[in-house]
């Protein structure tokens, strides 16, 4: 069934926060799908936050995406 | 470290502060970034020159939204600030988001703090996963000496140390929750979830959040000294009271209650007494008991006075508990102490130790 415009607003903001600090890839990437990676990078989040690694976007998890911070990435090349 | 552990190859670096925000004194912006960069300095050999004009290593700026790196801002809050690692170029420099309100205190977003937090990944420092470190992503707002043992660590890999080290007492690690020798300093219930203190952090335990949250103190209640040393609540008046030295403080919820702090004598402690190990809520008598040292006191919250015949000793009055204890609470007449590693289960009623276990039990370790 359609997503409710708040599970898309979770979506979208986690999307972008691993886009830019988790450096999840834009769109469809070969043979796996863009919710594998999400669902990868998520956990790669939650294990960096120490957080429950669940691969799910729970309370806790956005909780902390939305926290202000700094703009470096927290893993990998910083171009 | 970033990938290929990437550092200034000259430990003589350069800086430039290339405009300024309006929300500070212009004064106060190179005081804030200069005090940023000493963070840095006094454990490293590293000296910074500060330049006027031309091009500086690390180039120190304010801008909004995109502002010339493609790497744009986003507005308030959210992304603050970025830097990049040492190297050629935009190599080291430092961006301040300028919709920010950037202050010299708590009250919205310390520049000192974020300077130097963003001056760290510009002299080559990645981001680290320890909460209490500078180097965490998230901002908090701290006081004292900024480093942890994990910043100090990380630069001097990069570094080495200050060949004349000036003495700086960096903050402890965080708190590894299951570490078979942690103990607490405080415990309290906070409607209905669990904040246990321990050095400058709280474990926050909620009944629907599965494992427990480590915070900072200061990054929640910024007046609330780093150091609490007893915590209770009263739910009739939906107050939670915490403890640090002389003084206490008073929570609403998460809020801190106007007209606080007040001195511990106000609840008529002897001015002998400097300092309240652990306290404890008894829903059932209404009565508070106060911890310190080798003996106990009794304060009734209906009439907000301390009951005569006190103070007792915790010995005499708790068979089986040892005569001090770190912090207390209350469940359904059950009493749990915590001392050293310890978590002692006392039935209040039939004044017996029913069970011991490690304090970390309560953090499900």
């Amino acid at each position: 069934k359609p997503l409710s415009s708040e599970d898309i607003d979770k979506q979208l903001l986690a999307e972008k926060y691993l886009r830019r600090f988790y450096g999840l890839p834009s769109g469809l990437q070969g043979s796996r799908t863009s919710s594998n990676f999400l669902q990868a990078k998520i956990k790669e989040m939650q294990k960096f936050f120490k957080l429950e690694v669940t691969g799910n976007l729970d309370d806790n998890t956005l909780a902390v995406m939305k926290e202000p911070r700094c703009g470096v990435p927290d893993i990998g090349e910083y171009n | 470290h970033f990938p290929r552990h990437l550092k200034w190859e000259n430990n003589n670096v350069t800086f430039r502060i290339v405009n300024y925000t309006p929300d500070l004194k212009k004064a106060d912006v190179d005081k804030a970034i200069r005090r940023a960069l000493n963070v840095w300095a006094d454990v490293t050999p590293l000296t910074f020159k500060k330049l006027y004009e031309g091009n500086a290593d690390i180039m120190i700026s304010f801008g909004s939204k995109e502002h010339g790196d493609y790497n744009p801002f986003d507005g308030p809050g959210g992304l603050l600030a970025h830097a990049y690692p040492p190297g050629q170029g935009i190599g080291g420099d430092t961006h301040f988001d300028e919709d920010e309100q950037w202050t010299k205190d708590s009250s919205a977003y310390n520049l000192f703090i974020v300077a130097a937090h963003e001056l760290g990944h510009a002299l080559g420092m990645s981001h680290s996963t320890d909460p209490g470190a500078l180097m965490y992503p998230i901002y908090t707002y701290t006081t004292g000496y900024p480093l942890a043992e994990d910043d100090i660590e990380g630069i001097q890999a990069l570094y080495g140390p200050n060949p004349n080290p000036k003495k700086v007492k960096p903050r402890p690690d965080a708190p590894k929750k299951c570490d078979p020798e942690l103990t607490f300093d405080a415990v309290t219930e906070l409607r209905g979830e669990t904040i246990i203190f321990k050095d400058r952090y709280y474990w926050r335990i909620h009944p629907q959040m599965v494992e427990p949250e480590l915070t900072l103190i200061k990054s929640t209640w910024p007046s609330i000294p780093n150091k609490v040393d007893a915590a209770y609540e009263n739910p009739e008046k939906d107050l939670v009271i915490i403890f640090s030295g002389i003084r206490m403080w008073a929570l609403n919820g998460y809020n801190l209650v106007d007209g606080y702090p007040k001195y511990i004598h106000k609840l008529g402690l002897p001015k002998s007494v400097r300092k309240i190990d652990a306290a404890v809520h008894i829903k059932d008598t209404g009565k508070t008991l106060l911890f310190t040292d080798e003996d106990y006191w009794s304060y009734d919250e209906t009439t907000e006075t301390m009951d005569s015949g006190y103070p007792r000793s915790i010995e005499d009055d708790f068979p089986g508990i040892e005569d001090e204890v770190d912090a207390a609470a209350y469940h359904y007449g059950y009493l749990y102490f915590f001392h050293e590693h310890l978590q002692y289960e006392y039935s209040y009623n039939s004044k017996k130790v029913f069970r011991i276990q490690r304090a970390n039990s309560i953090l499900n370790c």
